[in-house]
């Protein structure tokens, strides 16, 4: 399925269109970060489809499952994809790395669009990651702090303000 | 009837596809 059929989203499942351009993002870099990135998207969608059931979901749902099936099938000799705690392990690194880079320029008072991408980003990681079960007490928290980052800077940005 | 049928063959549907994607997780 091309990417871009993947992206014609029904109007009531868009809220997954964040993890698949992030799937997107990482299919060439870190396609086990894609995987479960289309993977949470698909868990999230039919919990979606389960209250407004449609025709265009359906075929959307189905083209999505054959994309994570055929990812599957292409990971097949993946270590990582194998073992759930080390996929686990894997997308927790993946999401960290990418928070710490956002959080230092945070700290160095360097705002700039990678930055505010980056907590974005993370914050959508740690999402992905209650694929896993529930997030630790800890990743909860920084989780909340990512996308409570995006909305602070992006206002601060909306009001001429500088982020402290 | 109709409609029934409809709501049946759409959750069976849904079913099918959690089945798929729990398999997926197991392989």
């Amino acid at each position: 399925m091309a990417n871009s059929g993947e992206l014609e989203i029904p109007p009531k499942l868009k809220a997954v269109r964040p993890y698949l351009l992030l799937a997107r993002d990482h299919d060439k870099r870190d396609p086990v970060v894609a995987f479960f990135c289309r993977h949470y998207a698909m868990e999230t969608a039919l919990a979606l489809d389960k209250q407004d059931k449609s025709p265009d979901n359906k075929i959307f749902l189905s083209g999505l499952m054959d994309r994570l099936e055929k990812s599957k099938e292409d990971l097949r000799s993946d270590e990582i994809l194998s073992n759930e705690l080390a996929s686990q392990a894997h997308v927790e690194t993946c999401a960290s790395k990418i928070f710490v880079y956002a959080d230092n320029e945070d700290r160095a008072g360097r705002f700039h669009k990678a930055m505010l991408k980056s907590f974005y980003k993370s914050g959508l990681l740690f999402d992905v990651m209650q694929t896993f079960g529930e997030l630790s007490e800890d990743l909860q928290k920084t989780r909340k702090y990512a996308k409570w980052k995006v909305t602070y800077i992006t206002g601060c940005q909306k009001r001429g303000e500088t982020p402290h | 009837t109709t409609a029934l049928a409809g709501a049946s063959a759409a959750s069976m549907e849904q079913d099918e596809l959690s089945q798929r994607l729990q398999q997926l997780r197991n392989q």
